[in-house]
């Protein structure tokens, strides 16, 4: 049941939006952050045949069944989280980068974040002055089980709240931070240890860019029904 | 040529935009540079600039002692004094109606490449992907030169004498790390990381390509009744209708060896 083929014709030049049927499984085995359970990972391939030539491209993914929720919890003014609609007790730690000159290498960043799950951390927040952090980061955050709060590059201090106060308005072309923003979020959404988007470090972005991630980034309404019986 | 994606992090060289005399054009047509020929030195990509000079020893480790105040800042050495050539060569030769993309995950800040004299631009940003059709500039016999031109952010600002959180702010105009100009925990980034500071690859497909693939899954009966739902992009870059088979699998990985599919 986990092995679908679909067939379709594509015009010269067309380039197509396609979604599967979707593929259902019973009792999959489940992605837990570190310290609640296995890091469970599928390996999910897609691969397009075209007749008369073969195999034309494939693209494969490790990928973790979990539904994470946060929400403000009125009575504290803190964000809850849940995670497959366990609540979990966030311990997290700060991520900046790596390395100041940006020398970026998988051991580096499997060592670094095993080295936060030996700590029994089970959130990584990355910083908004820093990166948005890479796939081979978030490879290691799905193995490790680190939840990951991922800021877009807006700062208190730059943007609006520093000494002196400058770029109240943030960066100066809003379109290029929105497609960045964009290319961005398609680069990383397949994570599960992707947890939480947020506009910025101690600030709140620019209202027309806040408003655009928010509506880019809100749950697609036909997701809202998942979790009924 | 394979099917799929080869990463090109080796063999590059890399030299000071200021010291070439040569176009992008002369670069990757007659004039490709050797490591042997004075300014070219060994580059690391991906990686920044500062990157490249610091793996030279051109300038030393600024995370050691007070080196860094040892290296120009670019607010005094000016933008073009961190503009740098990148050059490598890749060997890829295509079958009937395979196509080539080049691609980079990420640069900062901008660039112009050259591809066996073809010039193509990449745009402006520190967090966007560049992925170009290169089929019809590759060189007929397959071995391919590649210069890369990398400009460093519009706004890279001034550190005041006092320091502080982000410098004078000016990296803020742009969309970029903002820590490169300093921060309390660290010190002034000389070139404001400019460089290709992502993976670079070149990646072989057929007359179709798959783009950026989305998976959701959503939960019903308290986990039991789980569904995977998958959205991707078809490009048809060919001149025929494409009649196309797609296939998703999902495999997990049990004990040992044993899969299920």
């Amino acid at each position: 049941e986990h092995l679908q083929t679909q067939h379709m014709l594509i015009h010269p030049g067309a380039r197509v939006q396609y979604t599967f049927p979707q593929l259902f499984f019973y009792k999959p085995n489940l992605w837990w952050p570190n310290g609640m359970g296995k890091q469970a990972l599928y390996n999910v391939q897609i691969s397009v045949e075209v007749k008369g030539y073969g195999k034309s491209d494939s693209w494969s993914h490790l990928f973790g069944f979990r539904k994470i929720e946060s929400y403000i919890d009125n009575a504290t003014g803190g964000r809850l989280f849940k995670v497959n609609g366990q609540p979990i007790f966030i311990r997290g730690g700060n991520w900046i980068l790596s390395d100041g000159l940006l020398r970026l290498s998988k051991e580096r960043y499997r060592t670094d974040i095993k080295f936060h799950a030996d700590m029994n951390l089970n959130m990584i927040r990355c910083w908004a002055g820093g990166l948005a952090e890479r796939p081979e980061f978030y490879h290691y955050c799905d193995i490790y089980g680190l939840l990951v709060w991922q800021e877009f590059w807006i700062t208190g201090d730059v943007d609006g709240r520093g000494i002196p106060v400058s770029n109240p308005n943030g960066p100066l072309d809003h379109d290029l931070f929105m497609l960045c923003a964009r290319d961005t979020v398609k680069l990383l959404r397949n994570h599960a240890s992707l947890a939480l988007w947020v506009g910025g470090n101690e600030q709140v972005p620019p209202k027309d860019l806040n408003d655009a991630l928010k509506n880019d980034l809100k749950l697609h309404p036909y997701f809202e029904s998942s979790g009924e019986t | 040529a394979e099917i799929g994606k080869t990463k090109l992090d080796s063999g590059w060289l890399a030299a000071r935009s200021t010291e070439i005399q040569l176009t992008g054009t002369q670069l990757t047509t007659t004039h490709p540079p050797t490591k042997s020929t004075a300014p070219w030195m060994e580059a690391a990509v991906p990686g920044t600039v500062l990157g490249t000079l610091v793996k030279n020893k051109v300038v030393p480790d600024p995370f050691y002692g007070l080196e860094n105040e040892t290296i120009v800042d670019i607010a005094d050495s000016g933008r073009e004094f961190y503009t740098f050539w990148f050059f490598t060569t890749f060997q890829c030769k295509l079958l009937g109606e395979q196509q080539l993309d080049l691609n980079f995950r990420a640069i900062n800040y901008s660039g112009e490449l050259y591809l066996n004299g073809h010039k193509k631009v990449l745009p402006k940003g520190m967090f966007r992907r560049h992925s170009l059709d290169v089929t019809d500039i590759l060189h007929p016999d397959g071995q391919n030169l590649l210069a890369v031109l990398i400009h460093p952010p519009d706004h890279p600002g001034r550190i005041p004498p006092e320091g502080g959180q982000g410098g004078d702010h000016e990296i803020g105009k742009d969309v970029a790390t903002q820590y490169v100009e300093g921060w309390d925990w660290m010190a002034p980034i000389r070139d404001r990381n400019t460089g290709i500071w992502d993976e670079v690859s070149i990646s072989v497909t057929g007359p179709v390509k798959i783009i950026d693939p989305h998976l959701v899954s959503s939960f019903f009966d308290n986990y039991k009744r789980v569904y995977l739902h998958a959205t991707t992009e078809f490009e048809n870059r060919s001149k025929w209708v494409a009649e196309c088979s797609l296939n998703i699998q999902v495999t997990t990985e049990l004990e040992g060896d044993v899969c299920l599919v």
